[in-house]
């Protein structure tokens, strides 16, 4: 996967890191101290549409089914989406003063690829 | 950029200069909060005891969660006595409420603490736990809703009674409320007793649309219980029940 550099417009992920001290939601959340909330952007021109390693997710897999049948949906646009997402460990207050740890899965965009 | 009517509802956001918006950033902290399925962030009145936060920590450390993910931290509502007692040290007695003929009023209940073998206990810690139902009338009035909970020791039969705890209690929807209870209870066990009555008011909760669910066989899945931690005083036996 391309991270975004501002050198090409090409389907990359763009890191978006949010401090919970700035937006003051340190004092409920124990840690982390910050979310990636990473985000996917960018063209897919049709060379990238399923390229095998940067877009190995459900959409093209199934894309590639209906390409193997001759069916090839030429007319589908391809879309910038994430590829790889990562659980991320929180610890937190809840409403009831609960200490509570959950492991959220997919909460972080690791790859963007086309689709 | 694929056309609007042919775009797919999880492209990506299209290039902009400013990703750190107001939109942007509120997105991200609703996305956070779905996630964690919580409405809204919890609004944190006081400061935690970092006891408590050190107790949580070596819990989690220590592989101590509960199935949920939970840790469960004694009274944090300012009674932060036994944040130092590990949970291989004390054991849980959980009680459900009863009520008899013998309680005249309907906010009336009690509790038999079972005591095997009439062991000394010590009571570590103790606490009510009462569900409070927010009536549909009750969700028009505004979103906060502030009652009175006051629990009192109830003589039966005799009418005396004394406060044992009054806690303020600001309801934001239906759920679950503790009151501690520790030095009653460790006083029902020192007396060998194993009964304690209780009788439950609430101040503002009829005008507030507030219902506290004490003995009712139409709502079991609500009923009043009493979480007792304790040990046995002298050898510092486990007691191995629930």
């Amino acid at each position: 996967g391309l991270e975004c550099d501002g050198s090409n417009s090409l389907c990359c992920r763009q890191q978006f890191y949010i401090d919970f001290r700035l937006i003051g939601w340190n004092d409920w959340i124990i840690a982390p101290s910050g979310y990636f909330g990473n985000y996917c952007e960018g063209n897919c021109p049709a060379y990238m549409a399923g390229v095998p390693g940067s877009a190995s997710s459900f959409h093209t897999a199934v894309v590639n089914q209906y390409r193997m049948r001759g069916m090839s949906p030429g007319s589908m646009n391809s879309c910038c989406i994430p590829t790889k997402l990562s659980t991320m460990s929180m610890l937190y207050f809840d409403d009831e003063y609960n200490i509570v740890k959950r492991d959220v899965p997919n909460m972080i965009v690791e790859e963007c690829g086309c689709a | 950029t694929p056309s609007t009517s042919t775009s797919c509802a999880s492209c990506g956001l299209p290039k902009t200069d400013g990703p750190a918006d107001g939109d942007f950033l509120e997105a991200v902290k609703r996305h956070i909060l779905s996630r964690l399925q919580m409405r809204d962030r919890p609004n944190i009145t006081h400061p935690i005891p970092k006891a408590a936060m050190v107790t949580a920590l070596k819990k989690l450390h220590a592989g101590k969660l509960r199935e949920d993910g939970r840790v469960e931290i004694p009274n944090l509502d300012g009674h932060a006595a036994y944040m130092h007692e590990l949970e291989e040290e004390t054991s849980e007695i959980i009680s459900f409420a009863e009520t008899d003929d013998s309680l005249t009023s309907k906010t009336s209940l009690f509790f038999i603490i079972s005591n095997e073998g009439n062991q000394n206990l010590h009571v570590s810690q103790a606490n009510l736990w009462l569900y409070f139902k927010l009536l549909p009338s009750a969700l028009e009035k505004g979103s906060r809703r502030k009652v009175t909970v006051k629990v009192y020791s109830q003589e039966p039969g005799v009418g005396s009674k004394w406060n044992l705890v009054e806690k303020r209690v600001d309801l934001k929807r239906s759920g679950w409320h503790t009151f501690p209870l520790t030095d009653a209870v460790q006083m029902v066990f020192s007396q060998g007793d194993r009964r304690q009555n209780l009788d439950v008011r609430c101040e503002g909760c009829e005008k507030m649309g507030v219902v506290p669910i004490l003995v009712n066989s139409a709502d079991e899945s609500h009923r009043p219980f009493l979480v007792v931690q304790a040990r046995v005083a002298d050898n510092k036996h486990r007691i191995r029940k629930r």
